[in-house]
């Protein structure tokens, strides 16, 4: 089973 | 003041297609290079990179940066009552409350003029690193729209492997499982229907079906789509708009739990 990851766990809010 | 204008509207009609799915209001920020406009959509799973140069309009002039927070669903609308041949103009002032679309017809018989209201909205940027990928592929857009269209019928999502071999799409559900294998073309004659593949190391990654169909909505624009991919992170998916500018979207991958 595969969990969808969001943008914000990869790239940095600036 | 702000103005750009475009001898056809078809461009920008074609760009509100391809981002209405994924977008309720977005920012447009407008300098002297140009329109940039970076949004989520509200899962924060994927977002939407535009860039159209100042260079690509007909006519350009932005006196002073502005940041227009514009409704999508409404531009679309308001987009949707150009014709395609038609000249389109963006105007605004300095610290504006609206914007003004003009259409004007080819013949100059007619002349339509659409206000819309800007709406506040916080500006939430997203640092994107420079990122080497491990794989790079450039395919024709329209198969690759066809490939998400049959493979969601199976599943949630498409697993998505890239080797030197080629590039394999796939998807497993309930009723079976499908998948599509795309070799690199030896050579093609035509640009258009490439297959290019650019790897230094294979990946395999799967990605949501629901966003992938969304991105599917900018193949008007361009006939290639390069997809740049390396082991967990996200996916980016590019298409270039003429000479104007770009439409990239990133896709958050899933992984397992």
């Amino acid at each position: 089973k595969k969990k969808q990851t969001t943008l914000t766990n990869f790239f940095k809010k600036s | 003041m702000f103005e750009a204008r475009l001898a056809q509207s078809a461009i920008l009609k074609k760009v509100l297609e391809a981002v209405k799915d994924l977008l309720t209001e977005a920012t447009f920020e407008c300098s002297d290079s140009g329109i940039q406009v970076q949004a989520m959509d509200n899962a924060h799973v994927s977002l939407v990179s535009l860039n159209l140069r100042s260079d690509g309009f007909d006519k350009y002039r932005c006196d002073r940066n502005l940041s227009m927070g514009m409704n999508i669903g409404t531009m679309t609308k308001i987009l949707r009552c150009a014709s395609s041949e038609d000249t389109v103009t963006l105007r605004a002032v300095d610290s504006p409350d609206n914007i003004i679309f003009i259409f004007e017809s080819q013949n100059k018989e007619k002349l339509a003029e659409y206000e819309m209201k800007l709406i506040n909205m916080d500006l939430e940027h997203l640092g994107i690193p420079e990122t080497m990928y491990s794989c790079v592929v450039k395919m024709p857009s329209q198969e690759f729209a066809r490939i998400c269209r049959d493979l969601s019928q199976f599943g949630e999502a498409i697993t998505i492997a890239c080797s030197k071999e080629g590039i394999k799409f796939s998807a497993a559900g309930d009723y079976g499982n499908a998948n599509v294998k795309l070799a690199q073309t030896a050579d093609s004659d035509k640009e258009e229907e490439a297959v290019l593949i650019d790897m230094q190391e294979p990946v395999k990654l799967t990605f949501a079906c629901r966003y992938l169909n969304s991105f599917v909505k900018a193949t008007p624009l361009c006939a290639q789509v390069k997809l740049s991919m390396s082991s967990d992170v996200p996916l980016v998916c590019e298409y270039q708009i003429g000479e104007i500018g770009h439409i990239r979207y990133y896709l958050a991958p899933k992984i397992d739990d």
